[in-house]
């Protein structure tokens, strides 16, 4: 379960704090995933009580985007605190693609790549395993167009124009070997981009699950 | 530890948490829900506050989610929320239910709120009901345990490893605003809320 709480001193009106809060939440605590589970209580609740005295921000406030973007930066960090504590995990892992012909299908492909199994286990593994991020690129039902398709684990490129490209694996391995992996996508498609945010999969993943109850 | 883009419109305030902006209050503690850590952390604001949520899209929501809603849709406003870890209070029933409504009854009445000012939040164990004597018997200790904010963020945690809280300044109208946040989350997590 995630559950987060948020509270500030603006003085925010009601309709505009619940719209921003449903838009943040989509690019932010909805691009998370640890396993795939989804939760019976995940929550998030957002408290504004006006106490700064400010002009009350709404859409229309000239200063409403700068109110916006810093609930987002509250959101995107409380998102990748949870995403670096998944249960077992030693990385964070952020997958960003770019070039998806709507937002949607960047938002879908990010996250799938970024919940592969297989992808989280070559992470802790440290192992360059392109094979398992096109793999899943494959089965997320969106259209791509594999000749126009590149791949980068932080700046090493692995695919380019849809061919895997020679690296050096030493590179590989010792950028695999941080703690914060970032996987870029750039499907060159359209105008689109989106972040996932996850971590690698541990054998303590198990261990903390199969006694969770007990 | 998160890396921020400090601009000359955002600060990030050291230590920040939910505690940071003016008026809001937090704290927590062990109650007996679990064996040891902390279980239990609650937010205040000095006033109503205009609040807004989103929630799961799995169908089975748990109950505390259900009376958190109904508090929502009356006025739109919090000012308190009450947190337990160690009992979801999810799939438990009428029974749940009940004790989801008994923990806002409870919480509002010790701040004399009304109780649709008040939120109530579980994590933990799916299938268990919440031991509601422990949880009457903590919400007793609040006034114990005022501006903890670390303690907070450890109540609510479950198999997390650290506790996660943020806060950063902006100036809006030349005044200083701040937005504070906490959370929990390591296992169970994929969320689609709206």
């Amino acid at each position: 379960t995630m559950l987060s709480f948020i509270t500030t001193d603006a003085k925010v009106d009601q309709d505009d704090l619940s719209a921003a809060l449903r838009e943040i939440t989509q690019s932010t605590f909805n691009m998370i995933t640890v396993d795939g589970d989804t939760s019976t209580n995940d929550m998030v609740l957002a408290m504004a009580n006006g106490m700064a005295e400010n002009k009350t921000l709404t859409k229309d406030h000239p200063e409403w985007d700068v109110f916006k973007q810093g609930l987002n930066i509250i959101c995107e960090s409380l998102s990748k605190m949870i995403a670096r504590d998944g249960e077992g995990a030693t990385k964070l892992i952020e997958v960003e693609v770019q070039g998806a012909s709507t937002h949607e299908a960047a938002q879908k492909i990010s996250k799938t790549i970024v919940g592969s199994n297989l992808v989280k286990s070559a992470v802790f593994g440290n192992d360059a395993n392109w094979g398992r991020i096109v793999n899943a690129l494959g089965y997320t039902g969106e259209p791509i167009q594999l000749e126009k398709l590149n791949v980068y684990l932080g700046s090493i490129t692995v695919i380019e124009n849809g061919s895997p490209v020679l690296f050096n694996e030493e590179d590989a391995i010792t950028y695999l070997n941080q703690e914060n992996i970032q996987i870029f996508v750039d499907l060159k498609q359209g105008e689109s981009q989106a972040t996932a945010w996850g971590c690698d999969l541990t054998y303590d993943y198990v261990k903390i699950n199969a006694a969770y109850r007990t | 530890e998160v890396d921020l883009l400090e601009t000359e419109d955002y600060k990030v305030i050291s230590d920040g948490s939910v505690i940071s902006p003016q008026g809001i209050q937090a704290g927590g503690f062990h109650c007996g829900i679990k064996r040891k850590r902390p279980d239990l952390g609650w937010i205040y604001s000095e006033v109503p506050a205009e609040a807004a949520g989103v929630y799961t899209t799995n169908q089975f929501q748990a109950a505390p989610l259900k009376v958190t809603q109904e508090s929502l849709d009356v006025e739109q406003k919090l000012q308190s929320i009450l947190v337990n870890s160690g009992v979801a209070n999810s799939c438990t029933g009428e029974e749940g239910l009940q004790n989801a409504y008994n923990m806002r009854a409870f919480f509002a009445q010790h701040f004399s709120l009304p109780e649709h000012y008040t939120a109530v939040v579980s994590t933990g164990l799916i299938g268990t009901q919440i031991p509601m004597e422990k949880v009457k018997q903590g919400i007793n200790q609040i006034p114990f345990h005022v501006q903890e904010a670390e303690q907070f963020g450890r109540s609510i945690l479950t198999t997390d490893t650290f506790i996660k809280h943020i806060a950063i300044e902006l100036n809006i109208d030349g005044q200083k605003v701040i937005i504070g946040g906490a959370a929990k989350g390591s296992g169970m997590v994929h969320p689609n809320m709206a």
